[in-house]
């Protein structure tokens, strides 16, 4: 019976295959793999469903649940991460998630840099319809979000996403940007960003924890977003970032569309990557 | 870093002249260790160091700072002969036009590095035309076009059902991102391969890939006539195992490499400098 099948070693090293292979940092999955191994040694859980149950709660207990921060109005989420992670794309679903709750969104398309990004945003805020700010090629980004936060006021806009520039946090002239985009949005509002989400590219490896250090430095990073989990990718990286950092994951992105957006269910995401 | 390791391992051994086989093994979790956080792939990394261990053996390392630099050395080699060890360039068609398809998947680098090849070419004395079939991404062609434009050079929007070849001696074919388990779409890429008979179809994967890079790339290469790998966002600083990985598994050989935003941030492969970085 299947609730019945006995640990084996070769079981056991599957399970070891399946967390590096999710992306889980080796600097867990050692520590993990030993208590493992000692459980199962000294006959204290002798079935696969024993010893899954402990992984998985183990794990699941990595994760911060994430806290409700008081917010001001109108309510400032920004929305970084590196190139290509998902951002443009998730600040739209994000929106369209929140004006389907009842609150009324304004995008700011605060990326001023990379060829066709505020034509991509504009796009999304067209099909989507929900209003959006935008700034001019080259222009300053920190602006953007400055007269967005005042266009939501005078408008009655709930909630502000502010789309950024894919930067690398290798880039220090990037990260210092990102500070100023943080501090120019508290100088439109105090206390403003009320949220500063890091997006993270699900398919990445180890690279992810020092992304989410030196994002947390410039910009006080509140919480993480993992994209592309529709694919074969597990995202396992996000545990070493909970763990050093204690950062919580708030959304998953699952596919292209707008509607291809959940909220973070842990148990969900460790059972993916079991064997 | 994993000289410092080594260094820290043979700095614990007891004072003999030469590393016994259980002293290894210490080393060799070292290695491990490292490879798996250069994001080099669970299986590449059970063969390297077993690769390691044999040569090591064979070598008989002697205990001490220098035994930590000849195991270094010996993984760098493996490295080194497992990443190729020569550039590969990018192949030109026998009768014009050399067609090259960018394939990968979503946010990888494929229109950044369709604009940075056609610059390359372009100083090289050649003329590329830019070809965007990525009907999916919303304002995807406004991107290639505003590329194009920074460059002076020409891009055509077209359907992926009919790519059109004509306008320079080189055409490099931007498509979507897209996942290796979509059927659709992997249909989608495969037409376009068929209908453009291109010189090269170079698969762009992210450097800060993780473990999945490897399987995305062998279900890329299953269906697709894939020539080379460029890597994109290698001053991320990301080790960049995935690119030994898929070298590894797959075969296919790293061309390029994507070392900044601007259009002129690209790059030949060199296997030492990538193999410098895996080791950290
Ligand atoms: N399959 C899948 N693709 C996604 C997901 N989220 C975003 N994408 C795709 O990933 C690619 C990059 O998305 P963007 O939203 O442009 O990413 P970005 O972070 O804004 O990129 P930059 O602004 O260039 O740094 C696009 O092709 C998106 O359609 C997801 O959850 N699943
Ligand atoms: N720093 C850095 N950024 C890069 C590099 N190559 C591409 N990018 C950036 O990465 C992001 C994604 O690049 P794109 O060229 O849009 O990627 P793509 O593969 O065409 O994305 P999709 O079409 O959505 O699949 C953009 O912000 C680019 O500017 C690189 O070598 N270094
Ligand atoms: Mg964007
Ligand atoms: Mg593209």
């Amino acid at each position: 019976k299947p609730e019945e099948e006995p640990v084996t070693d070769e079981w056991l090293d599957r399970l070891e295959e399946a967390l590096l292979r999710a992306d889980l940092s080796v600097s867990l999955v050692d520590p993990v793999m030993l208590q493992v191994r000692d459980v199962v040694r000294e006959g204290r859980a002798k079935t696969v469903p024993k010893v899954l149950d402990a992984v998985r709660d183990a794990l699941v207990a990595v994760i911060p649940p994430a806290a409700e921060a008081p917010a001001g109005t109108p309510r400032v989420i920004l929305v970084v991460g590196v190139n290509g992670s998902g951002k443009t794309t998730f600040a739209a679903k994000l929106a369209k998630r929140l004006r389907d709750g009842g609150e009324k969104p304004l995008l700011a398309a605060a990326d001023t840099f990379r060829a066709a990004a505020i034509e991509q945003l504009e796009s999304w805020a067209q099909r989507l319809q929900l209003p959006v700010v935008s700034g001019r090629p080259g222009g300053d980004p920190a602006a953007v979000v400055f007269d967005a936060i005042q266009a939501a006021r005078s408008r009655g806009n709930s909630v502000v996403i502010a789309d950024t520039a894919g930067r690398l946090h290798t880039k220090g002239y990037l990260m210092d940007e990102l500070e100023k985009i943080v501090r120019v949005a508290g100088r439109a509002r105090e206390g403003a960003p009320d949220e500063v989400l890091l997006v993270l590219d699900g398919t990445q490896g180890q690279n992810a924890i020092l992304q989410a250090r030196e994002f947390t430095k410039a910009a006080k990073v509140t919480g993480l977003v993992v994209t592309k989990l529709d694919g074969t990718a597990k995202g396992g990286a996000v545990f070493a970032i909970a763990n050093d950092l204690g950062l919580p994951v708030r959304w998953l992105g699952v596919g292209e569309k707008a509607e291809d957006l959940v909220p973070m269910d842990a148990r969900a995401y460790v059972t993916a990557m079991l064997p | 870093q994993l000289q410092d390791r080594l260094a820290a391992t043979f700095a614990t051994l007891q004072g003999r002249p030469r590393v016994t086989e259980a002293d290894l093994e210490e080393a060799l979790r070292d290695v491990r260790v490292a490879l798996l956080e250069a994001d080099v792939s669970f299986k590449v990394v059970k063969q390297l160091v077993a690769t390691v261990r044999e040569r090591a053996i064979g070598q008989q390392v002697v205990q001490s700072v220098s035994g930590a630099q000849q195991v270094v050395k010996i993984v760098h080699d493996a490295l080194v002969e497992m990443l190729g060890s020569e550039a590969s360039p990018l192949e030109r068609a026998t009768t014009a036009p050399t067609v090259i398809v960018m394939v990968g998947l979503q946010g990888s680098g494929k229109t950044t590095t369709s604009a940075k090849i056609a610059n390359v070419l372009r100083k090289q004395g050649r003329k590329p035309v830019l070809v965007t079939v990525d009907v999916h991404r919303p304002a995807a062609m406004d991107q290639l076009e505003a590329l194009g434009k920074q460059l002076g050079l020409p891009v055509r929007r077209a359907d992926p059902k009919s790519v059109p070849l004509d306008g320079g001696d080189t055409v490099i074919v931007d498509t979507a991102g897209r996942l290796h388990i979509d059927e659709a779409m992997m249909a989608e890429v495969e037409s376009i391969v068929a209908a453009t008979h291109p010189t090269e179809v170079l698969l762009v994967v992210d450097a800060m890939a993780g473990q999945d890079a490897v399987d995305a790339a062998s279900a890329f290469k299953a269906r697709l006539p894939i020539t080379g790998l460029v890597l994109a966002k290698v001053d991320s600083d990301a080790r960049g195992g995935a690119s030994l990985s898929i070298r590894a598994a797959t075969g296919i050989p790293v061309k390029l490499m994507g070392t900044g935003e601007k259009l002129d941030a690209i790059e030949v492969f060199h296997p030492d400098r990538l193999a410098q970085r895996i080791l950290g």
